[in-house]
């Protein structure tokens, strides 16, 4: 990074991936499908990339970003990842990019003090809805969960409404599902 | 040890300095 660069805690890396419509997600296919865009070390890397990106919104359907740290892939399997789960928060059409942006923000901002549980974040695009996700290690921790849930209310000012559900990354394996 | 900590405004400002572009 260049000097007099603002340093963030952690390195991230952006990752795309598309999935072709009624292909069922495999690992095998999903690693396949899954494009590293950029790595960042600073707010300054961050937001030199991060202009160039197309927005979520503007994304085709069945598209996603994962924005994860450095060394975690964005799959259930990561060793950082298999004993975790996400939070997810669906959401209707044209919301997508401005939520995404306040969720990385705080996720690079370390808002979410909850020490290094914290793997990284996804973006889906759908057909009928968008859907954000913020992924843990610690699928089974009770305090870091909620917490992670108040600020992750708290950073995307959602309307009382949203229905947020945490899923552990072994159910996901179990059902094949990812929502 | 201490963490970085950025609030959004601070992040905000960030993207239109000279060193971002």
């Amino acid at each position: 990074i260049n000097p007099g660069d603002h340093k963030l805690q952690f390195v991230y890396t952006l990752w795309f991936s598309r999935r072709s419509p009624g292909n069922k997600a495999s690992s095998s296919n999903y690693e396949d499908n899954i494009k590293m865009v950029a790595t960042f070390a600073s707010v300054e890397q961050f937001w030199s990339f991060y202009s160039f990106l197309t927005r979520p919104c503007d994304l085709t359907s069945s598209s996603d970003y994962h924005l994860f740290k450095q060394g975690i892939k964005p799959m259930w399997e990561d060793d950082a990842n298999k004993t975790g789960g996400k939070w997810i928060v669906r959401l209707r059409k044209g919301l997508a990019s401005r939520l995404w942006e306040n969720l990385i923000l705080a996720m690079l901002g370390e808002q979410f003090m909850v020490g290094d549980e914290i793997c990284g974040a996804v973006v889906s695009i759908r057909f009928a809805e968008d859907i954000i996700s913020i992924w843990n290690r610690t699928a089974s921790d009770r305090t870091i969960t909620s917490r992670i849930r108040d600020t992750l209310k708290r950073v995307l000012n959602l309307p009382l409404s949203t229905i947020m559900e945490y899923k552990a990354h072994t159910d996901s394996i179990k059902d094949q599902s990812s929502f | 040890g201490t963490r970085i900590i950025y609030e959004r405004n601070f992040l905000m400002q960030m993207r239109n300095s000279p060193l971002a572009q």
